[in-house]
């Protein structure tokens, strides 16, 4: 018996959302320590890694690891007829061939539960090893998005170099080309910034990503590397999920782009570079 | 021109 509860059905419904344009078909890895999905795009070009603790949920339970294979494209269908503010509980049998989605309002006077087939699916999966990687870049989602959105209008690809003072976003196509440099912030911009209101004195308040890049770099070597924006871009589907994003390089792997789910943990896609011929 | 990588000339299969 697989069952698993989470109290803010937002996550998974943006979860979905964020993956289901990349990968067709998938394999759920439910287990004691969470419920796990690693899946490829068609062209092998992409892998996306999504972990869901366990004990990120209001209630979960696991008696035998299961994996449940199912259309992305049908789940984010009947996921959608969830509110945001819903509780969503997943259920299947050990032997089962379908998954059950119950959607509770926050008063609990409106249940649904819709059952969904699953699949068996033949997937490839990938030993991914943990490395160290040169540089490390953690910046508001907000901006990566934009950066990502505005250079796929004059091209196809971007080269992203990490210093130890920027990280720049190249491209060019046939109208030209472009190039954004992002500066990391210094240490005293990145913590908090005190601010004098008349009312109450002096007051402490976070910096708003939205007034500044925030722009974290974490280097041991400079890194040079190009990727397909089509593919970058798909990966921003995910914003919505975390203030900030964290980008991973180093020289010939491929980019880790992570998304951290509150409470609960992440959704991680994985992208190989484009290599010069 | 930019020749696009596959990610299996990065990590192994399982």
């Amino acid at each position: 018996m697989f069952e698993a509860r989470i109290l803010q059905g937002s996550i998974l419904k943006k979860v979905l959302e964020s993956i289901k344009d990349l990968v067709t078909d998938a394999n759920f890895e439910c287990t004691a320590n969470g419920f796990a999905l690693q899946a490829m795009d068609s062209s092998h070009v992409s892998l996306v890694a999504l972990m869901l603790r366990s004990t990120g949920f209001d209630h979960y339970r696991c008696d035998r690891d299961v994996t449940m294979g199912m259309n992305l494209l049908n789940m984010s269908k009947m996921l959608k007829c969830a509110d945001n503010d819903d509780t969503i509980t997943m259920k299947a049998d050990d032997a089962g061939d379908v998954v059950t989605f119950m959607f509770e309002n926050p008063k609990a006077d409106k249940i649904s539960d819709f059952q969904m087939k699953l699949m068996d699916i033949d997937t490839e999966h990938l030993g991914i090893p943990d490395t160290e990687y040169e540089a490390t870049v953690k910046m508001s989602s907000n901006e990566f998005q934009r950066i990502c959105r505005d250079l796929s209008s004059i091209g196809d690809t971007v080269t992203i170099a990490v210093t130890k003072d920027s990280v720049k976003f190249t491209t060019s196509g046939d109208i030209g080309e472009a190039n954004i440099t992002c500066r990391r912030t210094s240490d005293g911009d990145m913590k908090e910034e005190k601010v004098k209101t008349e009312e109450d004195g002096e007051k402490v308040h976070n910096t708003k990503s939205s007034e500044g890049q925030n722009v974290d770099i974490d280097l041991q070597e400079p890194v040079t590397l190009t990727f397909a924006l089509r593919y970058l871009n798909s990966f921003c589907k995910a914003t919505s999920l975390c203030e900030n994003v964290r980008l991973q390089l180093s020289k010939e792997l491929p980019v880790v782009v992570q998304y951290l789910i509150e409470d609960m943990g992440y959704v991680r896609f994985y992208l190989a570079p484009k290599i010069e011929e | 021109t930019a020749v696009q990588n596959n990610l299996a000339e990065f990590y192994s299969l399982m």
